[in-house]
């Protein structure tokens, strides 16, 4: 059990590595708090971004633990690919420029999956090949207005920022 | 395989039945505060049975049921979620476990549906109009790589989730997925 | 001392109700679950969105909960104003028109108050008088680059979407 | 009353002496995710008393203390609040009571410091470069408003704090104001 456990971690914290180095300017890792008795204890993230000293989770700023926690994320579905993904604002402490490495990140991957994002910041809604808008009718129900292809053009995501 | 259409009828705030098409490839959701977009996550985990009633954010089934703001709960709600298997990412053989037989295996329908009697409320699960276990659906799905420890589905909040929670059941996601 | 708190819970109330009426469309008021023990029990919020049956904070879409929260810490300021106030990102989870109500709030308690605001969100950024851009440095220091008044033109808030 | 200029040395990730002034009306603060934003926040709170050291996303004293990638942490650091006071928020009478003589009323200095020595960390208080307590400075303040439970700053993260805390919390926060 110990031994599957390890073998997954492994892997994960090596797809972990790849995806923070292309997210941000740094280097980060999963780190086991006692790798002797991984089941004894926990698990956190080391990260160290460009020019900055290394830091755990713990100690990073809003925006650096959701872009540490979101690469987390992208790890595990590397490790374990599904047929499709759907994100429901994951990127609410990101900055405009992590933002946009997230977007096209997501973009990357959806060249051969289905990836379904809600966001209400524009340049991740731009993004995307196509746009749903939904909104609240006077009787408490939601209505999806259109799926708008997106061709870079005005978008139909008028909500968002 | 994608997902390449989800219909909802009485969930939630989609008192009307609403039918949205899904394509390939890369396509965000936007709307106001409150529109309804988690609430069409929710439908998804609700229709392939990925989350428990908590995850929907709704303290019991019976919320699940569309609401309107003067009368009561309709009775009934159902999702469907209509999959698109040219790739054959789901077998027929697999298909034909689930449903007991093969109608068309390009497009797989997966329904679920909870229903208000006067006494209780029942859930029905179908798998092209036929019915089927929650398990069923599960062991289907899970061949193609949608699990609910698989993180394909991140809701609002799992992130901070992420965050915030104690080392140990940070590890406890990985000893799930392993 | 219960009437104390009676006394700045029924004033927080009312500013409460006029707060949060004027940013959503909706009435809404503070709750507490016991009003003859209220030191034996909680307190929670209820809200009316136009149009939608009354729900309490909990069953709120991620939004609609920050806004709810929002409305309560300038339902608290109102009780005990302040010379100065600092918002450090509290608009993340709001949809555009929902950043643009609170900004227009802030801009208006800005009239004779001090209000800093640290925002991501570019119509949040966009309506302060001024704004003060801060940058990380190579050698892990801070540094904040010019403090641009803002004539509503191209802003010093490049790092905003 | 206004703060008119924020001066940081040392403090957190402001490794060299940072002065920016500030005004009366609506300032915004932009800037990449890690930049320092929410230092500068730490940095008034930690000027004028007003949060724990939890509070500034520091486990101990010490992690204030400017730590550059490659070498040793300073070993001082200090936050000045420059605060206009034409307005006469804070009377003659109260800086005479904090400081023991008023310098100019029209402009008070407040300035935290702490300072490392071979033993241990020192922090100190003045107000117009006269030697205080941190009472002196929050009774000081608070007669012009500004008190830790008024939430007149409000961190990153307190909003979620707000919707996440239990009932009873909640009603804590009302409590503690009264
Ligand atoms: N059973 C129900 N019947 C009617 N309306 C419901 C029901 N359950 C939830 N709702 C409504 O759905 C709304 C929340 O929808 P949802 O959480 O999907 O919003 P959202 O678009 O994700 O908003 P945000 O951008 O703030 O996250 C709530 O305002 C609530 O009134
Ligand atoms: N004592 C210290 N010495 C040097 N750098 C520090 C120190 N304490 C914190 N930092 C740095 O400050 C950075 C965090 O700054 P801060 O939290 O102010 O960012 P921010 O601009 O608010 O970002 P976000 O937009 O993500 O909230 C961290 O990356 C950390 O490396
Ligand atoms: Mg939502
Ligand atoms: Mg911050």
């Amino acid at each position: 059990k110990e031994e599957k456990f390890m073998e997954a971690f492994t892997a994960i914290d090596g797809f972990f590595q790849e995806v923070f180095e292309e997210l941000s300017d740094g280097t980060g890792s999963l780190v086991l708090d006692d790798p002797e008795e991984p089941f004894e204890s926990g698990m956190t993230i080391e990260a160290k971004p460009a020019d900055k000293p290394v830091e755990r989770l713990e100690s990073m700023s809003g925006g650096e633990k959701s872009l540490t926690a979101l690469s987390f994320i992208f790890a595990i579905q590397r490790y374990t690919p599904a047929p499709f993904y759907f994100f429901d604002e994951v990127d609410e402490s990101l900055d405009a420029v992590n933002v946009e490495k997230v977007a096209q990140m997501i973009d990357d991957i959806a060249d051969d999956t289905q990836f379904v994002v809600i966001s209400h910041r524009s340049n991740m809604v731009e993004k995307a090949d196509r746009i749903v808008g939904v909104t609240m009718q006077h009787d408490n129900v939601s209505r999806v207005t259109g799926v708008k292809a997106n061709d870079g053009g005005d978008a139909e995501g008028a909500a968002a920022d | 395989m994608h997902i390449k259409e989800l219909r909802l009828d009485g969930f939630k705030s989609f008192g009307e039945a609403t039918s949205i098409p899904f394509y390939e490839g890369f396509t965000t959701i936007s709307g106001p505060n409150g529109s309804g977009k988690s609430n069409l996550i929710d439908g998804v985990l609700f229709a392939l049975g990925l989350a428990r009633t908590r995850g929907m954010r709704a303290r019991r089934l019976p919320d699940l049921l569309y609401n309107p703001p003067d009368g009561e709960p309709v009775k009934e709600a159902s999702v469907e979620v209509v999959i698109d298997n040219e790739s054959r990412a789901i077998t027929e053989e697999e298909i034909r476990k689930a449903a007991g037989e093969v109608n068309d295996p390009d497009e797989i329908v997966i329904r679920r549906r909870i229903k208000k009697t006067s006494s209780d409320y029942y859930s029905y699960y179908y798998v092209d109009d036929r019915s089927v276990n929650l398990s069923d659906i599960r062991e289907m799905l899970a061949n193609a790589g949608v699990t609910p420890e698989g993180y394909n589905v991140v809701m609002q909040g799992d992130v901070n989730g992420i965050i915030n929670m104690g080392p140990t059941e940070r590890r406890g996601i990985i000893e799930e997925i392993a």
